[in-house]
């Protein structure tokens, strides 16, 4: 299926916490 | 696809996702289900920001080609379809350096088109706007060949997107594997192939009722299993 193969190196963006933020 | 076939779609892609694109989509929609988002695209494509996808939904070809005379026929095509759509989406969502804006949208677009493609009428002539030009009755009201494979044919039934995904999770593995190694021109052939036959069928002006119904019913099924499986 073409979501299985397109997202499989799939990688989230880390999350910044909110004291990281600048 | 009106909303129905779409949302059923959707329901068989999500059934059928590994783990990691599960959690991929999930990542990306945190807040929302494939089966909630598979009419997006139509819901925009009017909005003027959006107006350039309005033909990423659909194919228009001339009558009576071959598998390979199509496949040349849609490579050699300028400008966007739902070929070099599902294409850029597909880019977009496997490519590390595209956003996470980027990916949400195209994953957006990925869910509908791809159902867009196995609707028979949306791979089909120009010079009939996919048969939305070609007005037929069926079961006594007036509609047209287009808006009936997209949601008539399917309401006729009178269930919801859920209860047709469980009913139409039949597929043995091994369909289910062939479906999924099949490249996207095939899809689109499918499709082509079975709007030609629907076009020869009717004319403009045809009463169709419950043998038209009978009839069809099953491939309606069909493409909508094979557009969820594919999806996945």
């Amino acid at each position: 299926g073409i979501l299985n193969e397109v997202l499989k190196n799939y990688k989230p963006e880390p999350k910044i916490k909110d004291d990281q933020k600048t | 696809w009106g909303v129905i076939g779409h949302q059923t779609v959707a329901k068989i892609a999500e059934n059928n996702l590994n783990i990691r694109a599960k959690a991929a989509v999930k990542d990306l929609l945190p807040d929302e289900s494939l089966t909630q988002i598979s009419s997006w695209a139509d819901q925009v494509r009017s909005q003027p920001e959006y107006r350039y996808t309005s033909s990423w939904h659909f194919l228009n070809l001339p009558d009576g080609l071959d598998y390979n005379s199509f496949t040349q026929t849609v490579k050699g095509l300028s400008g966007d379809n739902i070929y070099t759509a599902i294409l850029k989406c597909g880019k977009t969502l496997s490519d590390p350096s595209s956003s996470r804006a980027q990916k949400v949208e195209a994953l957006k677009f990925m869910v509908h088109l791809v159902g867009d493609a196995h609707q028979p009428m949306h791979i089909s002539r120009a010079e009939d706007k996919g048969g939305n030009t070609i007005q037929v009755q069926f079961n006594g009201k007036g509609t047209n060949l287009h808006s009936l494979w997209d949601g008539k044919l399917l309401d006729a039934q009178g269930l919801t997107a859920d209860e047709m995904a469980t009913k139409f999770n039949k597929t043995n593995p091994a369909q289910i594997l062939q479906w999924q190694k099949d490249p996207i021109l095939k899809w689109l052939f499918e499709s082509y192939q079975i709007s030609s036959k629907l076009y020869a069928e009717v004319q403009s002006g045809s009463k169709l009722s419950e043998e038209y119904y009978t009839k069809h019913l099953p491939e309606v099924q069909l493409r909508l299993e094979q557009g969820g499986i594919r999806l996945a």
